[in-house]
């Protein structure tokens, strides 16, 4: 199965 | 004070038809580069970045940056009071809590402006680095609306798969499978129609089709779209706006438990 990755995983906060 | 004069006022419809499903409330950025956004959808799966840079604009004023709250579908909702020829017109004072759109018929004889009210939203910005992506794949963006409209009936995600062969689109559902592959076809005569594959690497990712059913509402504003590919990397979905800037969306791919 697969999970559904979320923004906060790939970019950071500025 | 800022004022913001766009003889097309139709490509500010469109931008708003184009994001307006998939985030509620926005702050629009305005600054001597352009009116800018970059919003999440509520379960900060997929972002949106929208720029209009200044150029595309007749009249551009911005004294200050700014930071407008905006509910979209309120926008929206102003904006599709507009006629497709009007001329549109961004309006709002130092600290105003309001913000006018000003429609003008093309001949000038019909001239409406509609005041909205602003809103404080807490937003949250993400850097996006610039990224080398293994794989672009250019095609007609309604063909690729037409593909994410057409698997969306069967499953609910999309394996996006670029090799040497071509890009291919498959899904699963309970009815069955489907698998689409585009080849590439560097149509000379008629460049919107063409589809262009640049390959560093094959890449398969997973995505959730509903999300990719929503950018493809953006299909008004580009002949073409730009799909920008990486392993462990968020696809972006870009259409283009004439000599004014883009439409992009990210979305985080599915990744294995």
């Amino acid at each position: 199965g697969k999970l559904q990755g979320s923004m906060f995983g790939f970019y950071e906060k500025y | 004070m800022l004022e913001l004069r766009l003889v097309q006022g139709s490509i500010l419809k469109k931008v708003l038809e184009a994001i307006k499903d998939l985030v509620n409330d926005a702050n629009f950025d305005c600054s001597a580069t352009g009116f800018s956004l970059q919003a999440m959808d509520s379960s900060h799966v997929a972002l949106v970045a929208l720029l209009l840079r200044s150029e595309g604009f007749e009249h551009y004023r911005c004294d200050r940056n700014l930071s407008m709250g905006m509910s979209l579908t309120n926008m929206a909702k102003m904006l599709k009071c507009a006629g497709n020829d009007d001329i549109v017109t961004i309006k709002a004072d130092d600290g105003s809590d309001t913000i006018t759109f000003m429609f003008e018929s093309p001949t000038q004889d019909k001239i409406a402006d509609f005041e909205m009210k602003l809103m404080d939203i807490d937003s949250e910005h993400l850097g996006i680095p610039e990224a080398e992506y293994e794989a672009i794949v250019r095609m007609p963006s309604s063909e690729f609306a037409r593909i994410c409209k057409d698997l969306g009936t069967i499953g609910d995600t999309v394996v996006i798969s670029v090799t040497k062969e071509g890009v291919k689109f498959s899904t699963r559902g309970d009815i069955g499978t489907a698998n689409i592959v585009c080849r590439q076809n560097t149509s000379i005569d008629k460049p919107e129609e063409a589809t262009i594959i640049e390959m560093q690497e094959p890449v398969t990712l997973t995505f959730a089709l509903r999300y990719m059913n929503s950018f493809a509402k953006a299909t008004p504003l580009a002949t073409q779209v730009t799909i920008s590919l990486s392993s462990e990397l968020p696809v972006v979905v870009e259409y283009k706006i004439a000599e004014m800037g883009y439409v992009r969306y990210y979305l985080a791919p599915k990744i294995e438990e």
